[in-house]
């Protein structure tokens, strides 16, 4: 079992119940049924430690534990998911005034013994009150505080807590015979304190600002997609979260870059070894995670690259691989390479496709001039220009209408602009694609 | 590979770092996750829920993260929803 650090420092618990689930999704639960459930779910944790439960009305504050079903947003930081992901939460004990609050999802379908396709209360509430009590998650199988839903138990009259549970609360509380439950005082060790506050930095006012666009490049690396612009970068999450509206500094965090790099041209992650290539003028480095490997950089004339002019490519103006084929794309001048990166006898080979270069105008309905492109999503293939960006679906290439969107909205947390104007197709300036919004 | 299904790994990545597997994200603080620690944070999971440790997101992993659970993290470090709820007051 694993105890939270915290606990009542006391025995007699109150609590309440604020409401309950919607009869329309859990129309086998009477409120009579709801009380009596709760009120077996307390009684198995009252059985196994002295303690004991006390109903209290909602209106006269509440008491100590707090019960409520809610849906989505319900104003304490966590909200739910709809049906099904996360069922329910509890605070664990201590002064503060969500301490020992319970909160039940109430897009699930509730139920008395969680059949046909619904979810038991009794086994979710002993679990969220042990919680309530102080108990963190338990590995251990069987325990009421595993973190998975396990269904619903036999029969909640004759429940009793596993083991592993009663000697969590008993650890916590004592045993409810004579005897020394987990040692003379079975109070936790005083938790170390704190770290001090830490001052708000203000933001740096030279910084490149994000909501302008303009990005050297654009990378989707494990999951999250970095925004590059000068010496700095942004991150975001695969949810859409900007980890910080300022941006971070490249030699901060990429260690092995030359000192005072205030440009990246490309970047992209290599599928067949997760290692992060980084092209900068007519060089290139691979990092092993943030760190660049020994031996780089290496010049980009060994890629092979020769333009149809027979020049040598001098520079990588974008990066990505696509997810529809697996296959690497380099961009250079308005001409791409394709790669097959695939190990071969444990090399990477980095030889263009026969073939190449093809002109970029082949990805039709997006700019032949990127900025970068990566793989995203479903794996759509998204190209960014300037402070927007263009997706073509999945194994898609002649899209011929293409309607970017803003970067710095959908990407980068930026108000959007006041007035919308028709967007124009890249290809022919002076010809407009509208949808009906415009 | 991260590469051969992105948003199924990005997926499993976010679940991980919802509960508790992965330390939080933070661009200012904290080192890109590497494919050791995701690694080692997907064996944790697995041993915490009592699957095989293989180290990788494979058919049983997906399923366990599809299960419905508790919204608290299994591996409660500074990040714990307390402490979390007790700064989001402060700065409130």
């Amino acid at each position: 079992y694993a105890l939270s650090g915290l606990k009542w420092h006391k025995t007699e618990l109150t609590w309440s119940l604020h409401n309950f689930p919607s009869p329309s999704r859990s129309p086998t639960l009477t409120h009579e049924l709801v009380e009596g459930i709760l009120t077996h779910a307390f009684k198995a944790w009252s059985d196994a430690a002295p303690l004991s439960f006390r109903r209290q009305q909602s209106d006269s504050g509440g008491g100590d534990i707090r019960v409520s079903f809610f849906h989505f947003l319900h104003d304490d930081g966590y909200p739910f998911d709809g049906r099904g992901g996360t069922l329910a939460h509890a605070f664990f004990p201590g002064r503060d005034e969500v301490a020992g609050d319970t909160h039940f999802d109430d897009h699930e379908t509730w139920s008395y013994g969680g059949d046909g396709g619904s979810t038991d209360l009794f086994t979710v509430a002993v679990h969220e009150f042990g919680h309530a009590l102080g108990l963190s998650h338990s590995s251990t199988d069987p325990s009421i505080m595993r973190p998975y839903y396990q269904g619903p138990v036999e029969s909640i009259h004759n429940f009793q807590l596993d083991l592993d549970d009663r000697l969590a609360i008993q650890q916590l509380y004592g045993v409810k015979s004579d005897g020394l439950p987990g040692g003379v005082d079975p109070d936790l060790p005083v938790l170390p304190n704190p770290a001090p506050p830490k001052p708000t930095q203000p933001s740096e006012p030279s910084f490149p600002k994000r909501c302008q666009g303009g990005f050297d490049a654009v990378a989707n690396i494990r999951g999250e997609v970095f925004f590059f612009k000068g010496a700095y970068f942004w991150r975001t999450t695969r949810d859409g979260s900007l980890l910080s509206l300022n941006p971070a500094e490249i030699k901060n965090f990429w260690t092995g870059l030359p000192a005072g790099t205030d440009k990246i041209d490309a970047v992209y992650e290599r599928r067949s070894d997760s290692s992060i290539v980084f092209f900068i003028g007519s060089q290139y480095w691979v990092f092993k995670d943030t760190v660049a490997m020994s031996g780089y950089p290496r010049p980009l004339s060994e890629w092979g690259m020769i333009r149809k002019s027979g020049a040598v490519v001098d520079r990588v103006d974008a990066a990505f691989i696509w997810a529809h084929n697996g296959k690497t794309y380099l961009f250079s001048r308005g001409e791409f390479w394709r790669f097959d990166e695939s190990r071969k006898d444990g090399q990477v080979t980095t030889r263009p496709e026969a073939g190449y270069p093809r002109d970029n105008s082949l990805w039709a309905g997006v700019p032949s001039n990127m900025d970068d492109i990566i793989s995203w999503g479903g794996g759509d293939a998204y190209f960014f220009k300037d402070n927007l960006y263009w997706v073509l679906k999945s194994g898609g290439l002649n899209q011929d209408i293409v309607t970017p969107k803003s970067i710095a909205v959908d990407w980068l947390r930026c108000p959007a602009p006041p007035s919308t104007s028709t967007t124009a197709n890249p290809r022919l300036p002076g010809k407009c694609s509208c949808d009906l919004r415009d | 590979s991260t590469s051969s299904n992105p948003e199924q790994y990005s997926s499993a990545v976010d679940w991980l770092g919802r509960y508790g597997y992965l330390p939080p994200p933070d661009p200012r603080t904290s080192k890109l996750q590497t494919m050791e620690g995701i690694e080692r944070a997907i064996r944790v999971m697995q041993r915490f829920g009592g699957i095989q440790e293989t180290g990788v997101i494979d058919s049983e992993t997906l399923k366990l993260m599809s299960t419905p659970r508790c919204s608290l993290p299994d591996i409660v470090g500074s990040e714990d929803m307390l402490k979390r709820r007790r700064r989001r007051r402060r700065k409130r």
